[in-house]
């Protein structure tokens, strides 16, 4: 299992020399992480709260799949406020990674983080246009984006990897990628850029010493789970998603009103859009409905537990 | 030494006991229900 | 003037060598550093400031040790003499803790403690020494009012794995665990200070007692929902007038969360953290002592 942590340097240069994805637009389709980076990367996120932080990972090539070895966090804040906030950040990741080979770490960096807290893992007009620079410039360069907010309330990390294709790729038509709620002040965004990148498959794998160490850490990690509350930790997050689900009922229901006055004249295909959107709003407020749900059942197990024992 | 952990264990059940506690619980209780309500 | 600081300077070495520390820093201080006459180097004016304040210094003079350290701090910045620059981040850290602002004396006693060189000048900086100026952080910071800042300090401190290694870290982690600290404890700590430290205040209580005093107070909140100032005296171990007026300026000054019922002479302890977080904590301390059993 720790094969992989072993470094190749020849086989690495070999691939760069190569550089078979300069070719093919859809070259890369999986990404590996570590146990190591995705902790760091994940409490990093989480550092920042609703403020989006970014950072840098390091690894290498395998055949189609970026293998992330390290991640490590940059001097730059707001990333979505800011084109290419790397650049603010150049100095210290050259600085970096040239200690870094100095202390034997030879992995290059293959791609670039950050967060969008609250509102789920796709990549924004600023980030696409980020990442179409770090692949003319840097490839192979991906892009890795993680939901600190949802992370927390869905129990899971919140996360996903992309690629972006080259200006004026016409992609073939993508299979849905998993549904996820897009806030409302964010959709224009979300909708315009969706086409210009794809996702790629994350696994994760661990050293035999990380397995000794989690192990380790099991004894903490059961019980957080009986003394955590999702109820608790996410209610500013829950709150925002239920008036941004008002704000998009609203919305829609302009529209129907607004279109029940031509209804008749209405394309089928315009009502089969309605309806989409409809569809979207409800699948959204089940999404919230069942989290917490979920939340409840763990606070009545909890409560049944260890406070129906009668002195 | 065990057994008398395990007293001292069982003696700190139930967890909480408090009014206020019980009041938090159902408020959040109800809460969420409202909101599955709703979503409903 | 050159004729003067001559004589001044054979006048000061001499003094220095009979151990006469006020009188070698009062023979220096009258050196014109400032004199337009001389053109005198930024150099020579840094170290015989320093110089100065290390006599007045040596005499726990801290007044007169202070008004030269300060002088110091403007030309410190644009000198790049490593021996001058350590000096004077010694020295200045000692004024600190001589005039008991224990808060700051701590971060430079810490940031003295973390140096890397072993050799600065012909200064050897051994382990000792680096052992001596992290318990001196330790220490400011246990004396040091109760607060955020101090809090900081001492997760700091608590996280340094050096500091396992200290013989007053039991003490340390007692407060940073916010553990109640028994007399005999106290007494013991009480022993490593220094005169300043044991100083005795206004209110006819040292530094020491203050803070431990406060801690205590502090740790019992934790404990209990509400006491009576009888028991809390004894906890405390002063009487219950005491500790009902230490308890009221504490609330008062938002640093414990609580209401004191005179009429039964009861002091009530609140918490801020939600039920719903409690009841968590609770659980956690629950499942891990099933985990230990």
């Amino acid at each position: 299992t720790d094969a992989i942590y072993f470094y190749d340097e020849a086989g690495q240069a070999q691939v760069q020399q190569e550089k078979p994805w300069a070719n093919d637009p859809h070259f890369f389709h999986k990404v590996r992480i570590s146990a190591l980076a995705l902790l760091k990367m994940v409490a990093h996120a989480r550092s920042g709260g609703t403020i989006e932080i970014m950072g840098v990972m390091q690894g290498k090539i395998d055949g189609d799949t970026f293998i992330v070895m390290d991640a490590y966090a940059l001097p730059v804040e707001g990333t979505e406020t800011r084109v290419n906030a790397q650049a603010d950040a150049y100095e210290y990741m050259v600085d970096y990674s040239q200690t870094n080979k100095q202390t034997g770490r030879l992995e290059n960096l293959v791609g670039w983080y950050h967060s969008h807290p609250g509102y789920g893992c796709w990549l924004s007009g600023i980030d696409v246009s980020t990442q179409m620079l770090n692949q003319q410039y840097q490839d192979p360069f991906f892009a890795l984006v993680i939901d600190p907010t949802r992370t927390v309330s869905a129990g899971k990390v919140d996360i996903g990897a992309f690629r972006t294709y080259r200006q004026g790729y016409k992609p073939p038509d993508e299979p849905l990628s998993e549904y996820q709620t897009i806030p409302l002040n964010k959709i224009e965004d979300f909708g315009v850029h969706c086409k210009q990148y794809y996702s790629l498959d994350i696994t994760y794998f661990k050293s035999s010493l990380d397995c000794h160490l989690l192990d380790l850490l099991w004894n903490k990690y059961w019980v957080n789970t009986l003394s955590s509350n999702p109820l608790l930790g996410s209610r500013d997050y829950v709150s925002g998603q239920i008036s941004d689900l008002a704000e998009k009922l609203e919305q829609a229901e302009n529209q129907m009103a607004h279109l029940r006055l031509g209804s008749f004249l209405m394309p089928s295909h315009r009502k089969k859009d309605e309806e989409s959107q409809l569809t979207k709003i409800t699948r959204d407020s089940s999404k919230i409905a069942v989290e917490q749900v979920h939340g409840l059942m763990s606070q009545v197990i909890k409560d049944s537990l260890f406070n129906s024992v009668c002195p | 030494s065990l057994l008398r952990q395990v007293s001292s264990l069982l003696r700190r059940l139930p967890v909480i006991d408090s009014e206020k506690f019980r009041d938090d619980f159902l408020m959040e209780f109800n809460d969420t229900l409202l909101i599955t309500y709703l979503a409903m | 003037e050159e004729q003067v600081l001559v004589i001044r300077e054979k006048l000061a070495e001499l003094y220095e060598s009979e151990e006469q520390w006020s009188k070698a820093a009062q023979m220096l201080s009258g050196i014109d550093l400032d004199s337009g006459i001389r053109m005198v180097d930024e150099k020579y004016r840094l170290t015989k400031c320093i110089q100065v304040a290390r006599l007045y210094l040596e005499d726990d003079d801290a007044v007169n040790a202070e008004a030269f350290i300060n002088k110091a701090s403007f030309l410190v910045t644009n000198s790049s003499h490593e021996v001058l620059i350590w000096q004077y981040k010694v020295y200045y850290a000692r004024i600190l803790d001589l005039k008991r602002k224990f808060q700051e004396a701590a971060l430079r006693y810490y940031e003295i403690s973390q140096i890397e060189k072993r050799q600065i000048g012909d200064e050897e900086i051994d382990e000792a020494g680096l052992e001596q100026a992290l318990t001196a952080a330790v220490t400011c910071t246990i004396l040091a009012a109760a607060g955020p800042q101090r809090s900081r300090v001492l997760a700091t401190l608590y996280k340094d794995e050096r500091c396992s290694k200290l013989k007053i870290y039991p003490i340390l982690q007692k407060v940073y665990l916010e553990r109640i600290l028994r007399k005999p404890e106290i007494d013991a700590f009480s022993e490593e200070l220094k005169a300043h430290q044991k100083a005795l205040l206004p209110d006819n209580f040292t530094v020491l007692d203050r803070a431990m005093i406060e801690h205590n107070l502090l740790s019992a909140s934790k404990l209990y929902t509400n006491i009576s100032f009888e028991e809390l005296g004894a906890l405390l171990g002063i009487d219950p007038q005491k500790a009902e007026k230490i308890a009221a300026r504490m609330i008062c000054e938002d640093r414990m969360m609580g209401s004191i019922d005179q009429v039964e002479s009861i002091i009530h302890f609140e918490d801020d953290t939600e039920e719903l977080q409690q009841w968590d904590q609770q659980i956690v301390g629950l499942c891990q002592a099933l985990n230990d059993i």
